[in-house]
């Protein structure tokens, strides 16, 4: 339950930085600090939330910057796991390529980044 | 589990879980403090300084010194030396109202403007720790005890609203004791956290709405794991035998039928989700699809492309409904007697789209599963309407004095 709980939270965060960074035609880290901006400080949502762009924003901007969705982005920040032998867990369309390939691609791009290893278990404690 | 395990959140941890107020100072179960299952689930205490002094209490000597029962209605006319709680509320079959049920009950709802950026603002979240308090519930606004002017779409029309205007002596008399999650099997966890003396308080009319979790399950192999019709008569008959040892004489107890959750699913699976609205890329089958992907669908019986299951599963709640059904016909209680109320949602729906309205307004946007706004406020007119026909004793007379008290005491000190 807290794995899937962490992993539809990722996806549905991700979704509304990068639809608040379309709607306000701004860059992804705006549309992050925006975000975080609208949560109220009682009780410290506004701070988990800087907190989470400390701990994963430089990773998730690298995505995002690539219109990476929400799927592929929480599956490399290791936020969404794949179970061998089970089907992979989307919300969006399968990309042209398939999942997969996506995720690797995306893997790549995080991949000389050691934040995510790091702290995939403090943020899911977070969600 | 493991934020519970913090001592500053381990009090409200255990609020949630006995689903007694949090901030209740003399122990009654009643509060003045409005989340944390305070007065938006039960009246508000008048006095949480005393335990003899809460909503729902037979007035004592007629309140005329103090409001005992917070009704707002205290003192005594000083022309004749009768007091008021005497004049205006003896013989006026006053009853309080008490919904034991599921999150339907309690109004699960997460507002769609959080899942929207287009709007987005500051002001989108202001709501967010009352709501996280309550449980992502809303009963101030709930079909059975909604009290205030709805903020979340739609408009309040409540069971306990109208039960109040039938009579203003019953003013504060409500108790919500609903949770997420509710079903026959696990109801045993807080339905004794209701609050009612036989002794010593008003009857009460008590609505047992259960409408869906014997039936809805998480489980990939669902059927497996929903309740029995065994099972079903077991459990409800547990509930209104422990009820039987706690309502006061006179009482009565409604058993709401199981919602044929078919409705959902033809509704709206092909229309998109908030999250999809802006780019028309998620519908509510793909939210689905993924849910049951990581095992966190709440139905899969009924929030699935699978037609047959669908259809299997409103047989399995239509069996549990005919349990209820049976119940109520053939077993008898020494302290209330039992009805028995069918198709609720049908007839909201039959209500809605003579309006020429659509079904999915029905619906809770973001979840797509619980009643809306809007269907809780239909809802509770039909029952209301229905009730007064079919069982005129349940609601009892409507009170002549109202008017007299409207005048004296104006909004009775409010909720």
């Amino acid at each position: 339950l807290r794995k899937s709980s962490t992993c539809i939270g990722c996806v549905l965060l991700v979704s509304i930085t990068e639809q608040l960074a379309q709607v306000h035609n701004s860059s992804i880290q705006e549309a992050m600090v925006l975000l975080c901006s609208y949560l109220p400080s009682e009780p410290n949502l506004s701070g988990i939330c800087a907190l989470l762009i400390e701990l994963f924003g430089s990773d998730l901007i690298k995505l995002l910057n690539y219109k990476l969705n929400g799927d592929i982005v929480c599956h490399a920040l290791k936020l969404c796991n794949n179970v061998p032998g089970e089907p992979i867990c989307h919300l969006y369309q399968t990309p042209k390529g398939g999942l997969k390939r996506a995720f690797k691609e995306a893997e790549k791009i995080v991949m000389q980044s050691n934040t995510v290893m790091k702290n995939a278990d403090v943020i899911s404690d977070v969600f | 589990l493991k934020l519970c395990s913090l001592p500053i959140l381990r009090s409200i941890c255990e609020t949630m879980e006995s689903s007694v107020p949090l901030e209740d100072f003399d122990h009654d179960n009643f509060s003045f403090f409005p989340t944390l299952r305070g007065y938006h689930w039960r009246g508000r205490d008048c006095n949480d300084m005393d335990k003899s002094v809460y909503p729902g209490k037979r007035p004592k000597d007629w309140d005329a010194l103090e409001d005992s029962n917070c009704n707002g209605i205290w003192g005594f006319d000083p022309e004749d030396g009768i007091p008021y709680e005497k004049k205006f509320c003896d013989g006026t079959d006053a009853k309080g109202i008490i919904i034991i049920g599921d999150s339907a009950a309690a109004h699960f709802h997460i507002p769609m403007q959080w899942l929207s950026a287009i709007n987005m603002s500051k002001e989108t979240f202001a709501d967010l720790p009352l709501a996280l308090s309550n449980e992502l519930d809303w009963p101030q606004f709930s079909l059975y005890t909604g009290f205030q002017n709805a903020t979340i779409g739609g408009w309040t029309k409540s069971l306990y609203l109208q039960l109040r205007k039938w009579n203003r002596c019953n003013h504060r008399d409500y108790q919500n004791i609903a949770r997420n999650g509710g079903s026959s099997h696990n109801v045993y966890q807080y339905v004794e956290s209701l609050a009612r003396n036989q002794e010593l308080d008003k009857p009460v009319v008590v609505f047992y709405a259960m409408v869906g979790n014997d039936v809805c399950n998480s489980n990939q192999d669902t059927l497996k794991y929903m309740t029995t019709p065994q099972e079903m008569k077991s459990n409800v008959l547990t509930t209104l035998e422990y009820l039987d040892s706690r309502l006061p004489n006179g009482s009565h107890v409604v058993l709401v039928q199981l919602a044929d959750g078919r409705f959902l699913w033809d509704s709206i699976h092909d229309r998109y989700h908030p999250i999809g609205q802006l780019n028309k890329n998620v519908k509510y089958k793909h939210v689905y699809n993924f849910l049951s992907c990581l095992k966190i669908n709440p139905c899969e019986g009924w929030m699935t492309e699978n037609e047959t299951l669908r259809n299997l599963t409103t047989e399995r709640a239509d069996q549990l409904s005919s349990v209820l059904s049976e119940i109520a016909s053939s077993y008898k209680f020494k302290h209330f007697k039992v009805f028995y109320f069918d198709n609720l949602y049908q007839k909201v729906t039959v209500e809605w789209s003579k309006l020429g309205r659509e079904p999915w307004e029905l619906i809770e946007p973001v979840d797509g599963f619980h009643p809306s706004q809007i269907a809780s406020a239909v809802g509770a007119e039909i029952i209301w309407k229905e009730a007064l026909l079919k069982w005129p004793e349940l609601f009892g007379k409507e009170n002549a004095h109202n008017k007299e008290i409207t005048a004296k005491f104006a909004d009775q000190g409010g909720h």
